[in-house]
């Protein structure tokens, strides 16, 4: 048998609050962990050791049962055997709390005499742990654990507990199943359920906002397993965090052991760029800048933690460009000091998967489709050229430009390939061009013949120009034809001088005023709105009644113009 | 804008420059509502009388000679309560909805960004001398993680949770001086929504200090309540 500690689990930085324990003063956590395996005032599940004071507390109730406040000086180790709900060979040590019979009957309490008066008894058998009504295997039975049950009829029978797999070790969220409780290389595929950071501080739930507000949601990282409150690494950390839930530290590491076992064979890699570049194992070196790249063993001219020692899976070797972290492309430190690192240029691997695709199944069959319909929305063909005869950008590259039209953003617009889509409902069909200079252009196709055209209901005018018959606010941008004020009488032309003689307002001297012919308008902003001038000599001018219009139906965030949507990243 | 490019004329048809009121630009903003602007509260430190303000919307010149301005007087000016660098901006009469003047989206309450969203930022500010001085410039760049924002080689721990951060990890790009108060807005599907107010950087365009941006997502509940009882 080896340290005797090596039958509980280690917790620092933790304090739980019990009801049954005990104190001791003792040397270390050894003679505490004694302390506990004899305890005889009752079953005793952990202990609380602290340094500073030499005090050690055994304890009836471990984390699964009670409150855990987090207290700098104190180590909780808690005994594994009452932390498992599954068993081990025949389940003599199970202490688990399965209450029922595999046919689901509950089990009677071990110290009760009814229905059945027992002959296994928590007496006889004081360290069979016979608590409550809980399955135990106290006489050695090969099914393995069992109880007697609250049914007349039947004295007892066996319980499904299920077996413990090798280095498995299952914790209180029974339902969760198995969960391995160390972690490979940066334990970004740590699927465990430790859920307390390095200084025993209790983690947030990835889904709540509170205390700390963030964007590592399931939204956003999507197959990063972020469930419950559970340590995780999803954006190539050192190791698994959290968010804590004091309010006072945002996150911190979680404590996960390595695995024993060593780290997996690497996986080929590619020497091009797929994605994000994360598997690129090629040897470039140089960043699109033009600077060398320094070693990753090196801390000179940059210190860094990006290591080939904390990041043991990532082949950080040499000074090959690299993606360690989850960035848009591989990276590398420069060895120019006023650069501390850049991205690579590294050639796509498109081209080659693109010729893979055409020659997959049936489902994968090339739709030949020489024309558009409508605005292109459903063209769903394969010309990738643009009318100028650009070879088209695939849309899950973001090279020579960078963008936003993805598949994921635009899952219905068959954004396939580098073939012409119209995700926007733009005119027609467009890609981003692999020419640099031309970040994008329509493509190369011609509208189906109207004659086999389908006649589909035509979406919703969004346009935002202004009605010409009615005006808003004072009518300064009034454009519209009325030529008779309020009171009937027949509008004068603005370029005439009778019957009223007229120099300032003019087409020649308000250009931008709009005054033609003899509509109503309103060259001075008139509060009041538009006027003109009157063919009745009595009467100089008059307002015009022009109705105003209903507020302007839009779309908020949507723009008549099209963005540049420049970036330099 | 420091660096990016010149937008294409009224591509941002949310986007307003808040003048004083003899028509000099100082800071920018978004229109939310034909009668309502959201803006940085540090824009509104010279003066609490509204009239000391002017609205100029539909311009993408900042000299404003085009026939598409609307200037639009300030009606009320509301700061946040809790001193965060966000106002409203009542104006005094409805601005025309048209083809150059738009309003923006505003996101859901507590919405979040993952750290991965292209975003994009507008205004007439200082560019460094990056040119398109007196154009409507935008630029575009990630949001950035507060967690990874935090870390000390970035901001260091500076950024509240009422706020985010956006920028190019090298810099380069990014908001600057008179750019405040204007719109951070990331496309979602075919809508941009406002994410953020520019509010304060360290220098600008400086490695590894991106701007930051009051998060608009948590003040919907603010910004509707005031919109309601106004």
């Amino acid at each position: 048998k080896g340290d005797v500690l090596d039958d509980y689990l280690r917790m620092d930085g933790v304090w739980i609050l019990t009801r049954n324990k005990q104190f001791y003063e003792t040397n270390n956590e050894i003679e505490c962990a004694e302390k506990c395996e004899a305890e005889r005032n009752f079953t005793c599940r952990a202990f609380l050791y602290t340094r500073k004071k030499l005090q050690c507390l055994t304890l009836a109730e471990n984390s699964k049962t009670t409150l855990i406040f987090s207290s700098t000086d104190s180590v909780l180790y808690e005994k594994r055997i009452y932390l498992l709900q599954c068993k081990r060979g025949i389940g003599k040590d199970y202490r688990g709390t399965e209450a029922k019979t595999w046919r689901g009957i509950p089990c009677q309490k071990w110290a009760e005499k009814t229905p059945h008066n027992p002959n296994i008894t928590p007496e006889k058998y004081p360290s069979a742990g016979l608590e409550e009504n809980y399955c135990r295997n106290p006489d050695d039975d090969v099914n393995g654990p069992w109880c007697y049950t609250t049914d007349p009829a039947i004295r007892f029978d066996y319980c499904n507990i299920p077996e413990c797999e090798g280095q498995v070790m299952q914790t209180t969220e029974a339902t969760e199943g198995p969960t391995v409780d160390c972690m490979i290389c940066n334990g970004e595929d740590y699927h465990g359920n430790v859920s307390r950071t390095e200084s025993g501080l209790e983690c947030q739930r990835w889904d709540a906002q509170e205390p700390h507000m963030h964007g590592y949601t399931l939204k956003h990282f999507p197959g990063k397993d972020l469930k419950m409150n559970y340590c995780r690494n999803p954006d190539g950390e050192l190791r698994p965090w959290c968010f804590t839930t004091s309010p006072t530290k945002r996150w911190e590491y979680c404590n996960i052991p390595r695995c024993t076992t060593p780290p997996p064979e690497p996986a080929p890699g590619r020497q091009c760029l797929s994605g994000r570049g994360e598997d690129y194992r090629g040897t470039i070196s140089v960043t699109e800048s033009g600077n060398t790249c320094q070693h990753w063993s090196s801390q000179s001219p940059h210190r860094h933690a990006r290591t080939p020692e904390n990041y043991p899976c990532k082949n950080l070797e040499e000074n090959y460009c690299r993606n360690p972290d989850g960035e848009k492309m591989p990276w590398c430190y420069t060895t120019n000091r006023t650069a501390r690192w850049e991205y690579c240029t590294i050639p796509s691997c498109d081209g080659v998967e693109q010729d893979t695709a055409a020659v997959d199944g049936p489902e994968q069959a090339q739709v030949t489709e020489e024309c558009y319909r409508g605005n292109g929305v459903s063209y769903r063909g394969t010309t990738s050229f643009t009318v100028t005869g650009k070879k088209c950008q695939a849309w899950n590259s973001m090279s020579p430009h960078r963008h936003n039209k993805t598949s994921d953003r635009f899952p219905n617009a068959d954004l396939r390939q580098n073939y012409c889509r119209n995700p926007d409902a733009d005119s027609r069909p467009w890609c981003y061009t692999t020419d640099p200079g031309v970040r994008w252009e329509y493509c190369n196709l011609k509208k189906c013949d109207d004659n086999l055209q389908i006649t589909l209901p035509k979406p919703p005018q969004t346009t935002l120009e202004p009605d010409p018959e009615c005006i808003n606010g004072n009518g300064k941008d009034y454009r519209g034809t009325v030529a008779k004020t309020a009171r009937g009488r027949t509008c004068q032309d603005w370029r005439s001088q009778r019957p009223h003689s007229h120099d300032y307002f003019t087409p020649l001297t308000h250009p931008e005023a709009g005054l033609e012919h003899n509509y109503c308008r309103n060259p001075d902003g008139d509060v009041n709105g538009p006027w003109c001038y009157t063919t009745d000599p009595r009467k100089a001018w008059e307002y015009c009644d022009i109705p105003k219009c209903p507020p302007a139906q839009y779309e908020c965030g949507k723009s008549k113009v099209k963005q540049k949507l420049c970036a330099q990243r | 804008i420091v660096a990016g490019c010149i937008s294409h004329p009224h591509s941002w048809p949310w986007q307003i420059s808040l003048r004083t009121s003899f028509g000099l630009h100082f800071c920018g903003g978004t229109l939310i509502d034909p009668q309502w602007v959201l803006t940085a509260a540090h824009c509104l430190e010279k003066s609490s009388r509204p009239s000391a303000y002017k609205v100029y919307l539909g311009l993408h010149r900042e000299r404003a000679s085009e026939s598409s301005v609307q200037k639009i007087d300030v009606e009320k000016l509301f700061k946040e309560p809790h001193r965060v660098d966000i106002a409203l901006l009542k104006l005094k009469s409805p601005a025309i909805i048209n083809n150059h003047v738009i309003p923006v989206c505003l996101p859901k309450e507590n919405s979040v960004l993952g750290g991965r969203e292209e975003c994009y930022v507008t205004g007439w500010g200082d560019t460094k001398g990056t040119g398109g001085d007196g154009y409507l410039k935008e630029t575009g760049f990630p949001v950035i993680e507060n967690k990874i924002c935090n870390r000390p080689e970035f901001l260091n721990g500076k950024v509240k949770s009422h706020e985010l951060c956006a920028g190019n990890i090298h810099g380069g790009t990014d908001s600057c001086q008179g750019d405040s108060g204007g719109p951070l807005v990331c496309l979602d599907q075919d809508k941009f929504v406002q994410h953020g107010v520019t509010s304060w950087g360290l220098g600008c365009a400086q490695p590894m200090k991106p701007g930051v941006y009051v998060r608009v997502s948590n003040y919907i509940p603010w910004i509707r309540s005031v919109m309601e009882n106004n």
